[in-house]
Order: C-alpha cells, then structure tokens, then sequence
C-alpha cells in the first residue's frame, strides 16, 4: 500500500535576523512616505505679513484718534479687525488667514483712513498666490455696499513686510508692559 | 533698587540705560522710536553726547539693542546738584524698531492725576542699598505714592518737596529706588494693563531710610516742555 507521505507541517522559520531586517525596512518605508508629509504640511508653514490701507468715508477723524488707547481708537480698532476676520474667514484663504492689526489712522478729505497689517500663514513656495488672492478678496468685498472699508486708491494693493517691521508695527502701542495686578494662580 | 525683585524678561521694555565707556550711570525711559526722557543731574559732569550709549533689555552685560546719543537736552532752568528741573530728554542716533521686549511707555496727559496711597512701580539697574553692589539684571520694586504734604513734613524733607516732584516709598523705609537707578522711570497701571510713565527718578536722602522715601521729577508738570523739545 503506498502510503502517502506525511506532509510535514511546513512551518515557516524565519530567522531572528531575518524578522529584524524586514520591520526595519517596513519602519523606514513609513517614515519615508510619512515624513515628507508632515513636514509640508506643519513645519513648511511660514508667516507673511502685509499692510494694507483702507478707507474708513463713514467716519471723520476726531483728535481722540491720536490719543493712545483712547475708547473710540481702542473700539474702532476693534471693529475694523471683526469686519477683516469675518471676510477672510468667509473667504477660500480662511486656512490661511492668521489675524489682522490696526496700526494708526489718519485723517483724509473723504473720512478716515487705516493702516492695517494683516497675517498669513502657508507653504513657503505659495506667497505669490495667496497675496494675489488676498487682493482679489480684499478689492470683491470692499467693494459691495456690505462692508464699511474701502478700498484706498492711492494704495490699493497689499504690501508684503519683512518680520522686523512687522514686529515693529505690533509693538508700537505704547505701554505694554508687566501683567498687574500679578494673575493669582 | 532696594528690596526690590528681578524684574522678568519684557515686563518694562521702556527702560532704558545710559552708560559711559560702557559702565551703567543712569535708567531712561523710551517715549518713541528715538526719544529718551530721563533726569537732568546724569548729565552734570558729562554732558557730551557723543560719551554717551543707550542700551536695552534687562542685561547689562548682554542688552538686547545699543544705540548711540544723538544729542542730550536739558531742561533750561536745571542748575546741578538742585533737586528742581531734574528733566531731560536724550536723542538717539537711530530710531529703535520696537519688539516685545523693547518698546515705548505712555505718557501721561497733563491732567493725568496720581492719587496718593496709589501703587506704582520704580525700576533700575541702581544699588541693592546704600553704597551697596549694581546688578546686571534689571530690578523691579513697588512702592506708594506719598502726598507731598505728608513728604514735607518737618521730620521728612521738611518743605524741599516742590511742585514739580512726586514723593513715592514708604515712611517705614525698605521699598525705595536707590543711587544709580537716576532717571529711571517711576509708573503706574491703567485699565487695558497698560502702563504711563509718571515720575522720574530724580534724589532722595539714601536709599529705603525711614522717613526719607524716594523723589521723582513730576512728569505731567513737564508735559508740555515735552513736547517742545521732542514733539511727541
């Protein structure tokens, strides 16, 4: 009787060596791939700031303007800062619109004028797009009746400003010092 | 100052030092990009600018900006080693560009008013005490704002307090500003945490005695002269 033969169990024995070898290869492919992506998507972000002047008709200067921190500056300030979040939170740059600063007003024949920093963040090889469309943003919305800004003609494009005079323009406030009282932990 | 504390990193980017062959003589306060205000008896012996370097940040040794003096003005009826007219005003040779940690402090307006018992806030690279050892790290101490009546009493300057002066400290002594800390700035909160200058380190008989607080040039007194000189 030909007996069939007893299949052995074939277990498959891969050497130590061999399972070390082939999880390092897995890890190194994750990274690979990962790692590429990360850094694109969170460390390849970079800041830009740009000024911006705006027409302000509806409201004509007033001596308090240049007054530091005086209610009406502080609340126009305020005001103005809403009304830009609101558009570009509305808008297709929402990702990359961090904030907006109001720096001096100045007065002009027809009202108010304001000048503004605003601040972006993206991947470094796409300033010239988003600056292209801020403007584009910028000149649709304030130019329907919605909002009180318009555009001012002597300066109607967004200006790009280096970090230092950025800074500068952040920190002209005068004032800003120690917390007090000391916030009680 | 004495018995004061460190003062943290950016918790008074206005102030300022005027040093010599880079030895400290005296604190200023920045009013603007190029402006410094501080008192009138720094410049009694040196009035040459061209001797004199402004630096920023708490540190000394290592500041975080350094500007050379363009001119110094002193007020016209300061006569030295007179309390009265203890005001100046220092031109730097290039504007700062302000940061969080250097930056300008409010002036106050001429009406502003500083009510006695008011706390406020001396700041200065000047001795721990009387004769004592100068940090290399900015200090911080508050102290009181005393009436000039209570200061002009017999027992404490018996009548030398003037107009133009705010006496701060305590009679108790211990908190007060000390030699070294001259033409630094004296101030105070408003709402919104934001701070004015108000006093300018101006003498004061040794540093934290009883009954001997510190005075301060009364800056909203010289509000206009201010203005006359640096427009701001």
């Amino acid at each position: 009787m030909y007996q069939p033969g007893i299949l052995e169990r074939r277990t498959l024995s891969l050497k130590p060596w061999m399972i070390v070898l082939i999880t390092t290869a897995i890890v190194l492919a994750l990274a690979i791939i990962i790692g590429p992506l990360v850094y694109f998507l969170e460390y390849d972000q970079t800041t830009q700031y740009y000024q911006a002047s705006f027409q302000i008709p509806s409201i004509d200067y007033n001596p308090d303007f240049s007054v530091e921190h005086s209610k009406i500056k502080t609340d126009l300030k305020q005001k103005i800062n809403n009304e830009i979040d609101k558009i570009f939170q509305r808008s297709s740059l929402h990702n990359n619109y961090i904030k907006s600063h109001v720096g001096n007003f100045r007065p002009n024949n027809h009202g108010l004028k304001a000048d503004i920093l605003l601040r972006f963040k993206f991947t470094s090889n796409s300033a010239n797009t988003i600056k292209r469309q801020a403007d584009k943003i910028v000149h649709k919305n304030l130019k329907s009746n919605d909002s009180f800004l318009k555009i001012d003609t002597s300066l109607p494009y967004l200006r790009e400003v280096n970090g230092a005079q950025a800074e500068h323009v952040l920190n002209s406030c005068c004032g800003l010092g120690m917390e007090y009282p000391p916030v009680e932990r | 100052v004495a018995h004061g504390q460190i003062a943290n990193k950016a918790a008074w980017p206005w102030q300022a030092s005027l040093q010599m062959d880079g030895m400290h003589f005296c604190g200023a306060s920045l009013i603007s990009a190029d402006w410094l205000l501080t008192a009138a008896h720094c410049f009694d012996t040196h009035k040459n600018p061209k001797l004199w370097m402004a630096s920023f940040g708490t540190t000394l040794r290592s500041p975080l900006m350094r500007r050379k003096v363009l001119s110094i003005i002193v007020h016209e009826n300061y006569a030295a080693h007179k309390h009265e007219d203890d005001i100046a005003v220092v031109k730097l040779s290039t504007p700062v560009l302000f940061s969080e940690n250097v930056h300008r402090v409010c002036l106050p307006g001429a009406t502003f008013e500083v009510l006695p018992e008011s706390k406020v806030f001396v700041t200065g690279w000047g001795g721990l005490k009387a004769n004592g050892p100068f940090p290399n790290t900015l200090r911080q101490v508050e102290v009181e704002v005393i009436s000039s009546d209570v200061c002009n009493r017999v027992y404490v300057y018996g009548g030398a307090v003037s107009s133009g002066m705010i006496c701060a400290g305590f009679l108790t002594g211990e908190r007060d500003a000390c030699e070294g800390d001259s033409g630094g700035p004296l101030v105070i909160v408003q709402d919104q945490n934001i701070w004015y200058l108000i006093g300018i380190v101006s003498w004061g008989i040794g540093c934290g005695k009883e009954n001997k607080p510190g005075l301060y040039t009364k800056v909203t007194h010289y509000r206009d002269w201010i203005k006359s000189k640096t427009n701001i």
